[in-house]
C-alpha cells in the first residue's frame, strides 16, 4: 500500500515538537 | 563541540532539552542509518533524558538502541 508517514521526522534545527498528532 | 552534560540539560526548558538531545543524536544516527535518522531520532526522543545522554557517551548503547528501534520502523513499514 501507500508508504507510512509516521513517525514524524526529526530534523536539525526544526523544532521538535514530539510524537503527538500532528 | 562541548559534550552535552546532564547539568546543561536540566539548565534548559524541557521540549528545549529533547531538542538539544535530537541535535547531538542526530549526526550520530544519521552515519549508522542515513535514511531512517529523522524517523529513528524522532522515536529515540521518547526515551528518558537520562538514557539518551547515556547513549550519546556510549556507542554500544547507540547502535543497541538504533538496531531496536529499526526494527520497530521496518516493522511498521511492512
Amino acid at each position: 500500500g501507500s508508504s507510512i508517514n509516521w513517525p514524524p521526522e526529526f530534523h536539525p534545527g526544526v523544532p521538535w515538537k514530539g510524537l503527538q498528532n500532528i | 563541540q562541548e559534550p552535552l552534560t546532564a547539568s546543561i540539560l536540566a539548565s534548559a526548558p524541557c521540549e528545549e532539552q529533547k531538542q538539544m538531545l535530537g541535535e547531538r543524536l542526530f549526526p550520530l544516527i544519521q552515519a549508522i542509518h542515513p535514511e531512517l535518522a529523522g524517523k529513528i531520532i524522532s522515536t529515540v526522543l521518547e526515551i528518558d533524558n537520562s538514557e539518551l545522554l547515556h547513549m550519546l557517551q556510549s556507542p554500544e548503547s547507540l547502535h543497541s538502541k538504533v538496531d531496536e528501534v529499526v526494527a520497530v520502523l521496518q516493522d511498521h513499514k511492512a
